[in-house]
């Protein structure tokens, strides 16, 4: 489902003298309906590579496919197209997850609305989806109105509103508690058993990464190994 | 240092049905130069009790003192002035904690400034902060390119910057690896011992918990216990 092998990501800066070779040659393969994470250090490339595969930034080089789409290829209107139809995505910035004036029952239907499913159908799947990620009393908040775990979790509810065949999670569980994170994983799990969502989650935690099929390991841009949990 | 009586925060808005008791009766002793944690679920008042004692928002009810300060009496002048000169702040919302259009260096040098402290001086002592948490290397990034590791501890510089009495960290692990949040604890413990800082730390996390003098848990905008690592 994707393949990728030699990508290289390079932040460069004419301005200031920034050069940040982020990716050096980045080999991964995940099959269609595998749920895995990707774990390492603070900077090491986490969410530079979630960000090529969102479609929301370019590599400098390399060969990245997702489904039958190769999308080092495409130009910016086709990337644009691939990023609203093909990807649920979860940012560790929260503020790029949420509309933050919109209540987040409107914030769940917005990406239901995009592709033209009827008011009724998305209010009742937008409801549904809340209750699923233990919202059900907090769909009239606005995000400033929430706790930071409720905001993540709204966010993962919005991520899967237009039912993606990949759901990109950078930390989803980073502000919740072991036990909302547990809960959360269990849903994870079940949306990706009963739909068959290919997911690739970052994370820190090795509990939390313990609960996917793999186990990928990013060091300096760089994959340095897999499953390493068995190895801890 | 800190005292908390009776601490009733709810939250309302007449235009939306919103009433929600976000704490509902918090009592809280803390001693100058203690580092505390407090934990407890999602929703839980976490924040909210974080934003009281940083003067960002005002109790409902009830007797809240930091140093010779009594906080729930202040009118909005007093408690802007409170706010930038005893409080240090690390907020879970990243965007919160530095301006997102400025170098790095600049958002640590920011809280200087506004003290009157000299251009050499300043100039040194961001450098020396921004060493400290591992970002020697990045002070001319600007927060949009910065991985989410490196804003937290480029966050935690800034609120270090004005030498306050009191650090608030809301989740200040929350987006780093087990490693660089070691790291970090080492540093927040010396400076507890080295300028006597009195710090708060929220956290999910137990083992980072586990680092502070005392543990207080949180449940339902009510303190449910001290130090239950010892129990669990
Ligand atoms: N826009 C940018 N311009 C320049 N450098 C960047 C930019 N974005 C990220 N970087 C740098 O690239 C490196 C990788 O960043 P990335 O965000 O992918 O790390 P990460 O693995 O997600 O880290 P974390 O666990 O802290 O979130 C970092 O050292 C960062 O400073
Ligand atoms: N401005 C607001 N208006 C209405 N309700 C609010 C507002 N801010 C927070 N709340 C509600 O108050 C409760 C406590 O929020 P708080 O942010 O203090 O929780 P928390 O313990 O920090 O949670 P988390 O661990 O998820 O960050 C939550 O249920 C939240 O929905
Ligand atoms: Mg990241
Ligand atoms: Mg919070």
């Amino acid at each position: 489902f994707i393949e990728i092998q030699d990508l290289i990501k390079i932040y460069e800066s004419k301005e200031t003298f920034i050069r940040v070779p982020a990716l050096r040659g980045i080999e991964l393969q995940v099959k269609k309906g595998e749920f895995i994470s990707i774990i390492g250090p603070s900077g090491s490339g986490k969410t530079t590579l979630l960000l090529i595969l969102a479609g929301m930034t370019e590599p400098s080089a390399g060969y990245v496919r997702v489904d039958d789409i190769q999308i080092d290829k495409l130009d910016d209107t086709q990337r644009a197209y691939y990023r609203r139809n093909h990807v649920g995505t979860l940012w560790q910035l929260p503020t790029r997850n949420l509309i933050w004036e919109l209540p987040i029952i409107e914030n769940v239907e917005l990406p239901m609305r995009l592709l033209g499913v009827t008011r009724e159908e998305r209010k009742k799947r937008a409801k549904e989806l809340l209750k699923e990620v233990g919202l059900e009393h907090r769909i009239e908040h606005k995000p400033p109105q929430l706790s930071g775990g409720e905001v993540q979790r709204a966010g993962l509810a919005t991520a899967l509103a237009h039912q993606p065949k990949l759901l990109l999670a950078d930390e989803p569980t980073g502000e919740l508690d072991s036990h909302t994170a547990e809960e959360l994983l269990i849903y994870f799990r079940d949306l990706n058993k009963s739909y068959g969502i290919t997911a690739i989650m970052v994370t820190h935690d090795y509990f939390v990464a313990s609960k996917t099929n793999k186990i990928v390991q990013i060091v300096d841009g760089r994959i340095s190994g897999y499953n390493p949990a068995r190895e801890l």
